[in-house]
């Protein structure tokens, strides 16, 4: 099964 | 004290229809050099990055760098009660709760002023760096739209690959499967109808096809787009906004379990 991924998940906070 | 005359309104107007129904509301930074805006939608699945030059402005005048948190869908309503041929000019006063935005007609019979109230916003700002991307496709802006649109109706996802064959857009749902290559071709007469494929290694990765539509709202603002992949990233689908700068799209992948 696909999920979805978040962008947070790649990406911190600035 | 802020103000900003842009003599192509439009692209304004065509900027606020491209991002609107994906966020809801973001600041907008301005700055000397330019105004920005970055804004994830509500599910923080998708990220919409904008950027506006101050060179692209008849006038731009920043005096010191302000945020301004705004509802672009009030935006957009305010926006589409200017002309496609007036000039827009956006105003504001330090400390103010509000932005003016002033649509002037080609002849100047007509001048208008809307003042918008702006709102406080708490959005997360994510730190997104330069990245080298696996491959990066350069495709007519018309086409990358209408193949979105064609496997939406057939599926959910789009997986898309890259190989030094071309670009496959593939889709799968209850009717049945869709499969469609995009081959390089730079023997076009106008370089805009081009699609070039510059890949260092291949690519394949999955998207919800929810977002890639929502993104190719973007499509008046440029012929072309650029959609960049590396299988550990986010899509990045940018159209650029002439000598002005650009809206980038971020869409992170679906991934099997």
């Amino acid at each position: 099964k696909r999920v979805q991924l978040r962008l947070t998940e790649f990406y911190r906070s600035a | 004290m802020l103000e900003l005359r842009l003599v192509q309104g439009s692209l304004l107007k065509k900027v606020l229809e491209s991002i609107k129904d994906l966020v809801n509301d973001a600041n907008f930074d301005f700055s000397s050099s330019g105004f920005s805006l970055q804004s994830m939608d509500s599910s923080h699945v998708a990220l919409v990055a904008l950027l506006l030059k101050s060179e692209g402005f008849e006038h731009y005048r920043c005096d010191r760098n302000t945020s301004m948190g705004m509802n672009l869908g009030n935006m957009s309503k305010m926006l589409k009660c200017a002309g496609n041929d007036d000039i827009i000019t956006i105003k504001g006063d330090d400390g103010s709760d509000t932005v003016t935005f002033m649509f002037e007609s080609p002849t100047q019979d007509k001048i208008a002023d809307f003042e918008m109230k702006l709102m406080d916003i708490d959005s997360e700002h994510l730190g997104i760096p330069e990245a080298e991307y696996h491959a990066i496709v350069k495709m007519p802006s018309a086409e990358f739209a209408r193949i979105c649109k064609d496997l939406a109706s057939i599926g959910d996802t789009v997986v898309i690959s890259v190989t030094k064959e071309g670009v496959k857009f593939s889709t799968r749902g209850d009717i049945g499967t869709a499969n469609i290559v995009l081959r390089q071709n730079t023997t076009v007469d106008k370089p805009e109808d081009a699609t070039v494929i510059e890949m260092n290694e291949p690519v394949s990765m999955t998207f919800a096809l929810r977002y890639m539509n929502s993104f190719t709202k973007a499509t008046p603002l440029s012929n072309t787009v650029t959609i960049s992949m590396s299988p550990d990233l986010p899509v990045v689908v940018e159209y650029k906004i002439a000598e002005m700068g650009y809206v980038r799209f971020y869409l992170a992948p679906k991934m099997e379990e």
